[in-house]
C-alpha cells in the first residue's frame, strides 16, 4: 500500500541521518499504560551516565509522559499526535529536524499506546522493544502476533502482578519464542526497576 | 475526511435495520485485555433469560473470545478483522446480513482491543460503553478524551486490583465526569461478575 511504502522510504532516510551523527535509536511500543514510560525513565536513569539521550515522547494530548523523562535526566522533544493512533516517520523525520543531533548518542522513541497500528509503521529506530504487560490477559501474543513479530526485545511488565493477575511471565516468554525464537525477553517490574539491567543488555546498550 | 463520513452513512443504515427488527445494540470498547470479553461474557449471564442474545466478536487473529462467549449461552459470529486496527460500520453491515435478525432482540459487538481508532468508527449501535480498566495507569482519561467522549457508559473494571495498581476507581470517576457531567459509570470486575447488574442497567437492560 503506498503509504506504508512512503513510510518505509521515510524510516530509512531516518535511519540514514541518525547513523551519519552516530546516534542509536530505540523505539517503544505496548498498549495503553503497559509501562512504555516508566521503562524510558528507568532506562534514562540506568544510562545516562554512560550515554548523552535525549528522548521523543508520542502522545495524543498532553505532556505528562514528556514530564516525567525530563525528570529522569533526559531531553525531552514531544510530539503531539492529537488524534493519530501510531507515531510514523514523517512525524520522527519532523522532530530529528529540530534536535541538535550533535548533542546526544542515544535517543528513546515512545510510540502512542496502542499495539496494533505501530506495528506497521517503522520509525527508522535501530532496535524495537515492546512492553507486553501481564495485566493484559493471557491472550495477546496469540491474538496480536504482528505486534511482535518485527521486534528486537520484550519486556514482560508488571510481574509484581503476577500473582494478582494468575499470569506467569514464563507463559508469554513461551509464547513469543514460539512466534520468533530470536526473540529477546526480560522480565521487568517498571515502577521499581527490576529487570532494568537485563533490559539494557539485550538492546545492546 | 470521506471515509469517516461513509462510515457514519453506513452506521445510520446498520441502525436502521437493527431498529426494524427491534434488535437493541450495544458496542464494546476498550484495550487489549481490560476486560470486553469478559464484560460481555457477564452480560450474556445475566441476561440471557430475558433477551435473546447474539454477539459479534471482532477478533484479529483467533477464535478465542468468540468461543468464550459462546459457552456463555449466546449466538456468536467472529468478525476477523486481520491486521485492522478497527471495527467499522461496513464489517457490521456484512455481519447483520449474515444473521437470522428475527431470531434476536439484543446484540453485543466487542471491538478489537485499542481505544484511539474505534472512537472514530461508530458502527450503528444504540449504546456503546467502554471498558477502562484499573491496570492502565492513572492518565489514560486525560490523555485519551476522545476514547471516552462519545460513550454511554464506562465500567471501571479490575476494581480488585486498586490495591495492587494504587489507583482508586474513584480517580478515574471524578475524572471521566469533569470530561462528560452525563457519562454513566459503574465499578466491576467483570472476572466474577461484580457490578453486573448496575452495567446492564446503564445500559437500559
Ligand atoms: N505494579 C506495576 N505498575 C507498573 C509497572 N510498570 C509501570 N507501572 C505503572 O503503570 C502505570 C502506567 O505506566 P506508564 O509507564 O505510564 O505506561 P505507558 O505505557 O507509558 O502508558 P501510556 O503512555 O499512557 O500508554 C503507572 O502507574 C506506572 O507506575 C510494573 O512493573 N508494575
Ligand atoms: N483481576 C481481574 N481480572 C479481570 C477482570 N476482568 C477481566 N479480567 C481478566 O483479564 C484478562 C483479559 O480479559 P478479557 O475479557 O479477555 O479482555 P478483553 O478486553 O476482551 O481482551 P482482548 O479482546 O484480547 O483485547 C482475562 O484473564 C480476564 O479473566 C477483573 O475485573 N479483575
Ligand atoms: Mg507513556
Ligand atoms: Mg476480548
Ligand atoms: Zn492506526
Ligand atoms: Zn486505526
Amino acid at each position: 500500500e503506498d503509504l506504508l511504502r512512503r513510510n518505509q522510504k521515510l524510516a530509512e532516510e531516518n535511519k540514514k541521518l541518525l547513523d551519519s551523527h552516530k546516534i542509536l535509536a530505540i523505539d517503544i511500543m505496548g498498549s495503553v499504560g503497559s509501562g512504555k514510560t516508566s521503562l524510558v525513565v528507568q532506562l534514562v536513569k540506568y544510562l545516562k551516565s554512560k550515554y548523552r539521550i535525549a528522548a521523543l515522547a508520542g502522545d495524543t494530548a498532553t505532556t505528562i509522559d514528556a514530564e516525567r523523562i525530563k525528570s529522569a535526566g533526559a531531553e525531552v522533544m514531544e510530539i503531539n499526535t492529537g488524534k493519530e493512533c501510531h507515531l510514523d516517520a514523517n512525524l520522527i523525520k519532523k522532530a530529528l529536524g529540530e534536535l541538535n543531533l550533535d548533542k546526544i548518542n542515544l535517543l528513546f522513541i515512545e510510540n502512542v499506546g496502542n499495539i496494533i497500528c505501530p506495528a506497521d509503521f517503522p520509525l527508522g529506530s535501530h532496535k524495537r522493544i515492546v512492553v507486553l504487560s501481564l495485566t493484559e490477559g493471557p491472550y495477546v501474543v496469540l491474538k496480536h502476533p504482528f505486534s511482535f513479530i518485527d521486534a528486537d526485545v520484550i519486556a514482560i511488565n508488571k510481574v509484581d502482578l503476577s500473582q494478582a493477575t494468575g499470569i506467569a511471565p514464563a507463559e508469554f516468554e513461551k509464547q513469543l519464542h514460539e512466534l520468533k525464537p530470536s526473540l529477546k525477553t526480560a522480565h521487568t517490574n517498571c515502577a521499581t526497576g527490576e529487570g532494568i539491567a537485563k533490559v539494557a543488555k539485550a538492546l545492546g546498550l
